[in-house]
């Protein structure tokens, strides 16, 4: 399958979201 | 201290779940009795929580870790998933444990959870960060040894998101080397 990959700025902008 | 954490559908999932542990160094208990499960998690948004709510990594007391790996592995050298590999380590100064101890780890829980290695993902274990008096230092830990190729391709991508020059090198020993071997004295297997 697809391997989920996120980059460090997305992961950083989910960190305060609501 | 356990921290429950709820499962939404509008949390973004992960590749892997994964499992936070934390060592106290108490010299009256063996080894494995200091290892703490802390919790697991498997989206973005309880990785923060998670996060968030523990104390970072330079205000631990000496002799503490805190180890990340994928659910399944245990941090120790013994996990057959652990016995044949190694680590790509990164030694800091003392001076660089309020500088740059924080980010680096940082830096490296966010390669892991987000899987920045490319099709070498499934090789990585997970990541150790000891402190300690003689200088802290961060670790990621791939399965196997041998595999040249993964290796070096996780050492070079880690090592560009940690934003280090191309002066600076970093090398990678195996664990049956790093086992039978005082730290000092173990050998680098690769260097990128």
């Amino acid at each position: 399958g697809t391997r989920i990959i996120y980059d460090r700025k997305f992961l950083m902008e989910c960190r305060n979201s609501p | 201290q356990e921290v429950p954490l709820a499962e939404s559908p509008d949390k973004h999932p992960l590749q892997n779940r994964w499992a936070l542990w934390f060592f106290r160094n108490d010299k009256n208990r063996m080894w494995q009795a200091n290892l703490r499960l802390v919790t697991k998690f498997s989206t973005v948004e309880d990785f923060w929580a998670l996060y968030d709510h523990i104390k970072p990594a330079s205000k631990l007391s000496c002799g503490c870790d805190y180890s990340l790996f994928k659910d399944g592995i245990e941090p120790m050298w013994e996990d057959n998933q652990n016995k044949r590999g190694g680590r790509w380590l990164i030694t800091l100064a003392k001076q660089q444990r309020h500088t740059k101890l924080d980010c680096f780890w940082l830096d490296t829980l966010l390669c892991l959870i987000g899987e920045m290695f490319d099709n070498y993902s499934d090789e990585v274990c997970g990541a150790v960060i000891n402190i300690r008096t003689k200088g802290d230092k961060i670790a990621i830990w791939t399965r196997e040894a041998e595999h040249q190729e993964a290796v070096t391709h996780i050492g070079r991508v880690y090592k560009e998101h940690l934003g280090l020059s191309q002066e600076v090198t970093i090398g990678y020993q195996a664990h049956a080397d790093t086992a039978t071997k005082s730290s000092s004295l173990t050998k680098t297997k690769f260097v990128v």
